[in-house]
């Protein structure tokens, strides 16, 4: 189980661009 | 072609649209201690795109939690502090009552977006930081 702090990160990056 | 630092200083959209640009205005927002205002506006920008449907709601709600509880409860918040009040109800209540709309941090997140357009943004521009870079 993804813990709180995991999860917004994981949808911070999300919503990052990539790398061009 | 215009070097991507050059284009940094068109729009703040511009600068959050490159990851060097982003990294550096991060760096920044550390020093000046409000790197929260950046970190707030992107998870706002990623729950509205997780898609509501029946296999991630319980994500969805997990995350509007984790992102109410880190940026909006605590009212010393250098994000908090930057939401009206009326904002800041109206997403307590989505929280409360589990109603989770991929729109429910707009507004919040407009007021954050309007708050670096007028404030951090321009002083970056003019930082060491960004000067050492260009």
């Amino acid at each position: 189980i993804d813990s709180e702090d995991d999860l917004l990160q994981e949808c911070i990056t999300s919503a990052m661009p990539k790398k061009k | 072609p215009t070097p991507p630092y050059l284009r940094w200083a068109e729009s703040l959209h511009s600068l959050l649209d490159d990851q060097d640009g982003i990294n550096l205005f991060r760096t920044f927002l550390k020093q000046e201690e409000c790197a929260d205002l950046l970190d707030f506006w992107f998870a706002c920008s990623g729950f509205r795109k997780l898609e509501p449907n029946e296999s991630n709601e319980e994500k969805r709600l997990k995350l509007a939690k984790a992102i109410y509880k880190k940026y909006i409860l605590d009212n010393n918040g250098i994000v908090s502090r930057q939401i009206k009040p009326a904002t800041k109800s109206f997403i307590k209540d989505c929280v409360m009552k589990q109603q989770i709309d991929p729109a429910m941090f707009d507004q919040a997140q407009t007021e954050i977006q309007r708050m670096m357009e007028e404030n951090t943004y321009p002083v970056f521009l003019k930082s060491d930081i960004y000067l050492e870079y260009t």
